[in-house]
């Protein structure tokens, strides 16, 4: 799929990829 | 054969299937998810490290542009001034020719 | 528990469960693979726009570097043709007074 349409600020992003680093799979 | 028939066959798969067929789809299934599970953490990582690359460049360049602001101001200053002596030399040597 | 305990009872618990729990599971793996699949895809694709941004503010950065290169050195010109026009200037007021 192409560039995701609404591109997020940074901060918004780092928290995104943050809580993906912290999320727990289980 | 759509989506819909394909979760469907899953789902009447999954509910015909014997208990070794879903104990081997249970160790597939975390297996693969591991995997995606490892990647997405990459990927993150990734998307932060270039992230603070960017913000780091973006420091970078709002500095460049004020030091270029300043010495363009200098320029501009300094042109201003020159073409003053400039006039007044002029002037000057005219007063003196007549 | 150590990692290797919790390996253990896991293995136990899907060679011990019923069809019932096995089902659950297979259900509950297949909704966090999808779920983790679509988090790895956005962090990717976030990933590589600002990755992009970040080589467009590189490309900007370099235009603008070169462009003050260039009010820089016309200004230490000025400035040298200044301080020349400055010390003609005293030259030739001291030889008016001698």
């Amino acid at each position: 799929s192409g560039t995701p349409c609404s591109m997020p600020q940074s901060g918004v992003l780092a928290n995104f990829f943050n809580s993906l680093l912290t999320k727990k799979v289980g | 054969m759509s989506v819909e028939d394909q979760r469907y066959s899953d789902a009447m798969r999954v509910l015909e299937a014997g208990p070794e067929w879903l104990r081997a789809e249970i160790e597939r299934l975390s297996r693969e998810l591991s995997e995606t599970t490892h990647e997405k953490i990459q990927a993150a990582e990734y998307g932060l490290v270039v992230l603070e690359e960017k913000q780091q460049l973006k420091q970078q360049y709002d500095d460049l542009e004020i030091e270029y602001e300043t010495v363009r101001q200098e320029l501009d200053m300094l042109k201003e001034a020159f073409g003053q002596v400039y006039s007044n030399h002029k002037k000057v040597a005219a007063d003196g020719e007549s």
